[in-house]
């Protein structure tokens, strides 16, 4: 099976930097 | 198929496995047969016990597998719809459902790189110039990435749990080894006796008499309709 990483730390970093700013 | 059946899941089914099961129909309609070995275990009831474990185990990490690749593939259409959305007229690069799970989920993964980092940096600048930032874009484009990321967590639960039930299938087969070398008679001789009691292997056909043919015809005849 494929190793699925843990989700990266960018791209909640990038999603609550965008809430932010709404 | 087997799991699609098992869960009573068309999902875990691929366009694949449906157009193989419609040709098989056909085949059958137009008077194949198709030879297929049965096996029976008639005996030890801990050797009895210690293979259906292991059918059960084999037929859970089917599953499981199974709906790995079917949460995959619905993370790559995701990524698809919302490449097409965005280029509606461009020639777009789209994730090939049918590829393998390594290769979805590794462009999967870079469309979640890509995504984040854009958003990132529009981010950055938007706080230095706020009048001139597009907030319906940053919405959209957040909400695209959060979507993303919880089909994508979807994916590791499901890969976790074929994990899980492979370390189960692992030692159901082992006990079944176990079984097999504790109750063998002899190791190297096959015995042959009047079949009561042992492994059975009985051959058997499948095909369709003229009635069952109509059966079929009358099923198929409603989804082709």
């Amino acid at each position: 099976p494929p190793v699925v990483v843990a989700p990266k730390r960018d791209w909640y970093k990038a999603l609550i930097e965008a809430r932010r700013l709404i | 198929i087997f799991a699609a059946i098992e869960e009573e899941n068309d999902l875990l089914m691929t366009d694949e496995d449906v157009e193989e099961m419609i040709v098989l129909a056909f085949e059958l309609l137009c008077g194949r047969r198709i030879p297929m070995l049965v096996f029976a275990y008639r005996g030890r009831w801990e050797l009895a016990a210690a293979l259906d474990n292991m059918e059960k185990a084999r037929s859970e990490y089917r599953i499981a597998q199974a709906t790995g690749l079917s949460r995959i593939r619905a993370l790559a259409s995701f990524v698809n719809n919302q490449n097409l959305k965005q280029n509606p007229e461009q020639e777009t690069f789209l994730l090939q459902i049918n590829h393998s799970a390594d290769l979805l989920v590794e462009q999967a993964e870079s469309f979640l790189d890509q995504k984040a980092e854009t958003l990132m940096t529009y981010c950055l600048k938007a706080k230095k110039q706020p009048k001139s930032a597009d907030m319906r874009w940053v919405k959209e484009q957040a909400d695209v990435l959060s979507e993303s990321l919880a089909l994508w967590k979807e994916i590791r639960k499901a890969y976790e749990r074929i994990g899980r039930i492979h370390a189960v299938l692992i030692k159901a087969s082992e006990r079944w080894e176990k079984f097999i070398s504790t109750f063998a008679v002899s190791d190297d001789k096959l015995q042959i006796g009047k079949g009561l009691r042992g492994l059975k292997v009985l051959e058997k056909e499948i095909a369709l008499d003229a009635e069952q043919k109509s059966d079929v015809c009358q099923q198929l005849a409603v989804f082709l309709n």
